[in-house]
C-alpha cells in the first residue's frame, strides 16, 4: 500500500513529553 | 520556475507542498533510487524527500525544497508574510504532524494503535483546528492545509470538525484551488472516523 | 534592524537564534506574562518563544521570529542560499532536537532517564555529527550551531566528538563570534558526559 512509505517519516511522537521537560527545566531556572 | 526531479514516493504529505508548486510528476523509485552511492554523494543526509534541481543543486528538508521551487506569493511579499510563512511552516512541523499522525497512522495499519495516545492527540487536533478557525481568515497557508490532508481523510469525521467551520470552509477552498486539483485530485473526505487497522 | 520584545525564559536554546541576531535582552516573566488574556490575544497559539514588535506585528515559532530579526545575510542572497537556511533550520528541528534532548534532558534532571533510548540518541547524534563533519566546510548555520549547544555542554566529551574535528572547528568558531558571546557569554564545554541527574 502507498501508504506504508508514511512509516519512513522522521516525526516527533514525544512531542508533549519534551515540551513539559523544557517547561520544568526553565520553571527550575526561575523558581533559582 | 524552477525545474528538477523531486524524490519522494506516492501518498507522502510532505511532498504536496511542492508538487503543488511544481505540479509535476515525481521519477523516483523509493527504497532503490535514495540507496544508491550516487544518491547518497548528492544528498548526504540520505533522507526523502529531495529534490534536484536540473543546475545541479541539491536540497532535502520538504519545506526547503517547497521553499525552493515557490515564488514571492508563497515565501511572503513583505518581511512581516515571510515571516508568517515561516511560522506556520514550523508550526506545522513541531505542532501538527506529531498529533496528526498519532491519530492517523493506526488506521492506516502503519503503526499500533494506542488508546491513550490517540485521546491526548485528538485534543491537541481539536486545539489546533481551534486556533486555526480564528486565524485562517487572516491568511492560507499551503504548508498547513498539506499538514491537516490526512487527517481530514481518516480522521475529521463531521461530529468532530463542526465545532469550526472557518477551517472547514478554508481547508474546502485549498483543496478545491486547481493547483492543489493538479496534484491531490479529488480529496474523498472522511465520513465515519476510520478505525485502527490490525 | 527590527526592534520589539522578546519573550523567553532564561538559558532558552531556542531563543538564542533570535537574540544573538538581536542582541538584546528580553523583557518578560515566564509562567506568568505568557497566561494572561493580553498575551493570549496577541499569541493566540500561547507558544514560547514569542515576539512582539515596537509596530505591533506579533510572531511566535523560534525559527519565524529569528527570520524576522534577520537581515538578508542571514536570509541567503540567493534562492539557493535561501534554501539552504530553510533546510537547516528544518533539518535541525525533526532530526537534531529530539535526539539532542533524549540525551542532554535526563542530565539536567527534568526527564527520566531511558538507558535505550539514550544509546539510541547517541547513535543519531554521532551521525549527525558526521553529516555536519562532511558539510560545515560548506557554510555556517545559526540554527544548527544554537541546536547543538547543550550537546556540547552536557554530552560531548572529547572521547566522543574526536572523531568529527571539522565539526568542532566549526562549532567552536561560531561561539566565539562576538554576537555569540554578547549571548551566551563564555561556554564551558562538556568535559566528562554528564550522567543523568536524579
Amino acid at each position: 500500500m502507498a501508504t506504508n512509505f508514511l512509516v519512513h517519516e522522521k516525526i516527533c511522537f514525544d512531542k508533549l513529553k519534551y515540551e513539559d521537560a523544557e517547561r520544568r527545566f526553565y520553571e527550575q531556572m526561575k523558581g533559582g | 520556475m524552477v525545474a528538477g526531479t523531486l524524490y519522494t514516493y506516492p501518498e507522502n504529505w510532505r511532498s504536496f507542498k511542492a508538487l503543488i508548486t511544481l505540479s509535476t510528476a515525481p521519477h523516483f523509485q523509493f527504497g532503490q533510487t535514495n540507496c544508491t552511492p550516487e544518491f547518497l554523494h548528492k544528498f548526504p543526509a540520505s533522507k526523502v524527500l529531495a529534490f534536484e534541481g536540473d543546475d545541479g543543486f541539491y536540497v532535502f528538508q520538504s519545506s526547503a525544497i517547497a521553499y525552493y521551487v515557490s515564488n514571492e506569493e508563497l515565501w511572503g511579499r513583505t518581511s512581516e508574510a515571510a515571516a508568517q510563512v515561516v511560522q506556520w511552516v514550523s508550526f506545522a512541523d513541531s505542532d501538527i504532524v506529531p498529533p496528526a499522525s498519532t491519530c492517523v497512522f493506526p488506521t492506516l495499519g502503519i503503526m499500533h494503535h494506542d488508546e491513550q495516545a490517540t485521546e491526548n492527540a485528538k485534543e491537541e487536533v481539536r486545539q489546533i483546528l481551534h486556533l486555526l478557525d480564528a486565524h485562517s481568515k487572516m491568511g492560507t497557508f499551503l504548508v498547513v492545509a498539506c499538514t491537516l490532508l490526512w487527517l481530514y481523510k481518516q480522521v475529521l469525521e463531521s461530529s468532530f470538525c463542526q465545532a469550526f467551520p472557518n477551517t472547514n470552509c478554508w481547508f474546502l477552498t485549498c483543496i478545491n484551488q486547481p493547483q492543489f486539483w493538479a496534484v491531490l485530485g479529488k480529496v474523498k473526505l472522511c465520513e465515519k472516523m476510520a478505525q485502527f487497522d490490525a
